[in-house]
């Protein structure tokens, strides 16, 4: 007869570390290496600054030979509290980002990866060392207990901050390959320079070689707000957890409270549709009347759309910017699409397509795809902007796949449509396919304008 | 500054379901079916006994507009001893597959997604039958507490089991649409059926109709066996959880006991390689001498290859008789590879070419893609068994994409390279993709030799 057993999150990603995109030694340090960057991005715009990133790859002890190496990964960004740093890096599911706001971490997951990754294949603790800026310096030494899905603290020290500096610095070792994963690593870093052009990147690898990506903004989009969850974006789960947490005792003050952009009128309105009285206490609702409720919502036609605010586009102008600096074509067509929404998620899709200059020509559209400024660099064939290129008329602008172009995709949204947990490519939601279509459109008629007055000119000249 | 939250894995999988497969309502039902039809198929195979599975989906009370199913699953197998029911279904990462043997199910998560969707979109409680074939049957009706990730009673029955039945029966309501959803169900039955012929497998849809996959054989393939993990597969946390849980006090005994086909000459052999001592109490090990340790394993060569009695493959036999039953084609090749393993898990690939008879020229190849007696039916593109099929060179054995052919491609291992949580697709690991394009070269060799026999018997005729 069966044997039953319950496994920790930590034990689940230990034994589907795959899953995770944790493959194989080389896989493994480009995956560490982009989860401790996306984390250091999210943590400088979140204290508000330009984001200085230190990335040192070294050989470990056992020489260059030895498959182990030593990561290093500094910011200045927010820092973490003192008590809340051995769970952030020892802890599976625990994390500051699972709000409704745009930022590049989503599962909290990645981190605690990176460090268990290290920890299977070296048995050596990792090293956090962090600040928020206040008087003092936190420095731990942890490992995983991964059955428990907990940290274990080996050592705390305290000391003073002098120049009341606010980052993170991870330090841990780790199995991998760099000589395979180089090629991923230099076009992850640049391509994130792109996408990032307010951000400085510096990277020493294991043979000492220095790669710079300096910024040329110190210009940042405004950053996004925390927002309430919207009527048509709700489930029954949700409802019932708002519920719980109310201190209003009327669900006029309930849907006007913990729902997007529901004001008193609106709440009214969508109220006497349902037919429930403003004054019912939403604790009394049954479970089947919790059902209609929200059932209802996604039927009532007045609730206002998602305001953007939840969400941080990049801009035309810094998108523009990254692309010449880490593209330097001859002419950059760019394009922000209005926001829109797929179940209930706001989103923005920002498209760009670079011509000329310095883009080689590969007999094939070069595509860059990036999600939350995040860059996607695997499994193109299966993600839904590489779909739509492939599919798209390009005859109709005069635009044919053995010019020298590259096209840019950008999505932001409270929630990418991740395929998989290592964050590799993006779901076809009908939604999103339509707006990156028109998005590529748009920026393909800009382009077809250029090539065209660009002929002109040329013509004219011949004469 | 940040505000920090821990969730439970429930949660982790409510909040990107579509991770894990359930991605809108008819993806979900598509789903919901195909997670409990494989937990039948893995239990009646537990049992020994050939599957009868029944599967009824019927509109929910608001009728056939109102997007409600109710989906009822029962089958023959070895049931579930009653303490465990609750969190067999209510709990997630909670399971018997998390052993070191063949089975379908893997992460100790599909029965309860299937049921959280339900419960998300309907609010309605999921209700459990099962027995072992013991004097009495229990029935459960369970809600999921999805924050706590734990199981809700909210009612227990017994009743005497007059004929010993043994089997389980899940029933509960969601959201779906099943007219979307419908050709990926059957195909996924029909399907079930080829890869499973010994299985009958009975579909009553919305509308009434009845659809009978019978089965033609019960001859099934001896069952997998529990084994131990092989040296070359364990890393540092596995051989650390191993010290733990052993109760012997040396090394060369602990080799002997806990690692697969390790005899005491050759854990002899493996000690003296290491230069440590045979006596060394394996609980004394220091973290940096168990590195050692693994790092030796990997490199001793002469720890015997892996054996096949924890796999389960189909068989030559059996897998022509499920093309036959399904397929209806003139001729088909069957291939069967020698075990094999990738980073230390044993796996056997299978593969099949049918040709003419009912098989449809299509002007590509059709592939049919199997893990673990599993249809794949997503993503096709991103699979290793497409690429090698779309690169390997067919003129060498005269067969063209014109000609009315089906290619399939079936894997079993201890662990099969899943992509994705939601088992779509297999991820791209050179010894499985080497095993697979083996496998359909000897399989296109022998459609070749039939073919060309075929020709000349045509010519002869001619004369
Ligand atoms: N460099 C850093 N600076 C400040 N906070 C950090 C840093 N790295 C991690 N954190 C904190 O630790 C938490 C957990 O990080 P982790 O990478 O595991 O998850 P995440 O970023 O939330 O989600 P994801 O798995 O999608 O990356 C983050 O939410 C963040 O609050
Ligand atoms: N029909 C069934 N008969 C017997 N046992 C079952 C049945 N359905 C589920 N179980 C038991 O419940 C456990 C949990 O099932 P669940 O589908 O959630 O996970 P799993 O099958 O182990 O893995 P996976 O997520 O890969 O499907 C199974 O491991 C099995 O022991
Ligand atoms: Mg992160
Ligand atoms: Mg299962």
């Amino acid at each position: 007869s069966q044997v039953f057993e319950e496994i920790s999150p930590a034990d689940f990603f230990y034994r589907n570390r795959d899953i995770a995109g944790f493959t194989n030694p080389s896989r493994a340090i480009f995956a560490s290496i982009r989860e401790l960057v996306e984390n250091s991005l999210d943590a400088a715009e979140l204290a508000g600054v330009p984001p200085d990133i230190y990335v040192r790859l070294t050989f470990g002890e056992g020489g260059s030979q030895s498959g182990i190496y030593k990561l290093r990964v500094e910011d200045n960004g927010s820092g973490i509290t003192s008590r809340h740093i051995p769970s952030a890096f020892g802890q599976v599911l625990f994390g500051s980002k699972y709000k409704l706001k745009q930022a590049r971490g989503t599962f909290g997951l990645g981190g605690t990866m990176a460090v268990l990754y290290g920890q299977i294949t070296t048995h050596k603790p990792a090293s956090i060392v962090s600040s928020t800026g206040s008087t003092k310096i936190y420095k731990y030494r942890i490992m995983i207990d991964i059955q428990r899905n907990k940290p274990i603290i080996l050592e705390r020290k305290i000391r003073i901050n002098k120049e009341r500096w606010h980052g993170t610095i991870v330090n841990f070792s780790l199995e991998g390959d760099y000589f395979r994963a180089m090629p991923k690593i230099l076009e992850y870093l640049k391509q994130t320079a792109l996408v990032n052009p307010y951000a400085n990147i510096t990277f020493v690898d294991p043979k000492g070689r220095l790669y710079k990506f300096m910024r040329v903004t110190t210009k940042m989009p405004p950053p996004p707000k925390e927002t309430l969850p919207h009527p048509y974006g709700v489930d029954v789960e949700t409802v019932k957890r708002l519920i719980q947490i109310t201190r209003h005792r009327n669900i006029l003050d309930f849907m006007r409270t913990h729902f997007h952009r529901t004001s008193e009128k609106i709440a009214h309105k969508f109220l006497e549709f349902t037919g429930i009285p403003k004054s019912k206490n939403p604790k009394n609702l049954g479970p089947q009347e919790i059902v209609k409720l929200v059932q209802m919502m996604k039927r009532f036609e007045e609730f206002r759309p998602p305001s953007a605010s939840c969400l941080s586009p990049l801009g035309e102008d810094l998108l523009r910017v990254g692309i010449l600096k880490e593209l330097k074509p001859e002419f950059t067509a760019v394009c922000q699409r209005k926001p829109s929404t797929y179940s209930g998620h706001p989103f923005i899709v920002e498209t760009a397509i670079a011509y000329g200059g310095e883009i080689p020509k590969k007999g094939d559209f070069i595509v860059y795809r990036f999600a939350n400024r995040i860059p996607l660099l695997y499994d193109e064939a299966s993600d839904v902007s590489f779909r739509v290129i492939k599919n798209m008329n390009w005859r109709r602008y005069k635009i044919s796949p053995d010019m020298p172009i590259a096209v840019l995709v950008h999505i932001c949204s409270t929630k990418i449509p991740y395929k998989t947990v290592g964050k590799e490519f993006i779901a076809d939601r009908p939604e999103v396919k339509r707006e990156i279509l028109n998005g590529i459109r748009e920026a393909a008629r800009k382009l077809k304008r250029f090539l065209s007055k660009r002929e002109h000119v040329e013509r004219e000249k011949r004469r």
